[in-house]
């Protein structure tokens, strides 16, 4: 996807040889018209998957989930990492191990949203080591949904998300795909 | 806005005389749909303030800053009330406070991407007591911006953040008004 290559392009910093910094259209400040093209993107990709929800997680993958499903008409959810006044009942809760941060957590959703039969897209903005994304098929597991695909903004490739996934045989679409970010440049597949 | 109104109406669950849940289509299931009208309202309603950026705060207000965003073609950023790995630069810092909670939390911006001179437009999809909008309201008056209204999905007319907003001098938009949550029932002004 063009427009967004040359977006990360101009407007990525690389922080370190593993992060990649993006806050200022999709991390932080985000481009609605990028956002829209990139749901557009997605919805081609995963053309006659017949999806009937959307999955992501809160926050980053909230924008690029709801603007696939403004293009396929279907409902989106996105997981919560922390308690929500609302968010009490039919819980199903998956657990994230984060690298960084050494600790494990959990991701949340109701079953009142996800239907046994469901066909789930599941939408984040990047992936990296693919814990988050693990989380995210687990909780459309228990819910007894059917995991179509995983659709991404930005793939660290060089890490193990990637490989994790394919591996267990789910279909990947990242519309970047990172090979380094080695000496402070972004190189791509 | 009677899409809205009827939404709530028939998927909105009365939890106590001070919450109303719309987890069905706001706050973890989200209409994607829904949300696009709720952007063109809320673009209709602020014509003419000649709005350069929109401004929320994780997690649910970004749904409907990103479709206003889309239909004005003007950037959003969203606050965050956690730390992130990449915001950590040229901060701006408010405090909110949570009645419910009883604590303060900060939440944060990048003086990066608002600046003096932005006419900025909040959006949010509750407003309760106000604390959140305030903190918004804060952190874009921090950056030398103009607040040129506040736009909300469901205001909750018994509780003071409209009134204590429209002291202030602010254009306050809400899509719905309840009057009350009493008796298990939704009444809208
Ligand atoms: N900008 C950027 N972010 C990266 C990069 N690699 C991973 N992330 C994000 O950083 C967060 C790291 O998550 P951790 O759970 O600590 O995982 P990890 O240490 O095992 O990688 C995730 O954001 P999150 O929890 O989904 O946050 P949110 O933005 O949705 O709130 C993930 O998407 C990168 O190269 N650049
Ligand atoms: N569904 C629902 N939510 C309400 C209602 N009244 C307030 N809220 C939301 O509850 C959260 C409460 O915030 P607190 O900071 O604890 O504030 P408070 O006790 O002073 O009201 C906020 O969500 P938030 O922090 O913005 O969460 P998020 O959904 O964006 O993650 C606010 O939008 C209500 O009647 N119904």
């Amino acid at each position: 996807m063009n427009l967004l290559l040359e977006k990360i392009k101009n407007e990525g910093r690389v922080l370190s040889e593993n992060v990649l910094k993006v806050d200022s259209f999709i991390n932080h400040q985000i481009d609605p018209k990028l956002m829209y093209e990139v749901g557009i993107e997605f919805a081609r990709r995963f053309k006659n998957k017949q999806i009937t929800k959307i999955l992501t997680i809160e926050s980053s993958g909230i924008a690029p989930a709801v603007f696939l499903g403004l293009e396929l008409d279907v409902p989106v959810i996105f997981a919560r990492k922390r308690k929500s006044i609302t968010l009490n009942d039919n819980l199903l809760v998956s657990k994230v191990h984060s690298f960084t941060k050494q600790e494990t957590n959990d991701v949340t959703i109701s079953k009142d949203y996800i239907f046994e039969n469901d066909n789930v897209l599941i939408v984040d903005d990047f992936l990296a080591n693919g814990q988050a994304a693990l989380g995210l098929i687990n909780l459309a597991e228990q819910a007894n949904a059917n995991v179509v695909g995983i659709g991404i903004i930005i793939e660290k490739s060089f890490q193990e998300g990637r490989s994790l996934l394919l591996e267990k045989g789910y279909h990947i679409e990242s519309l970047a795909r990172i090979k380094s970010l080695a000496n402070g440049q972004v190189s791509f597949y």
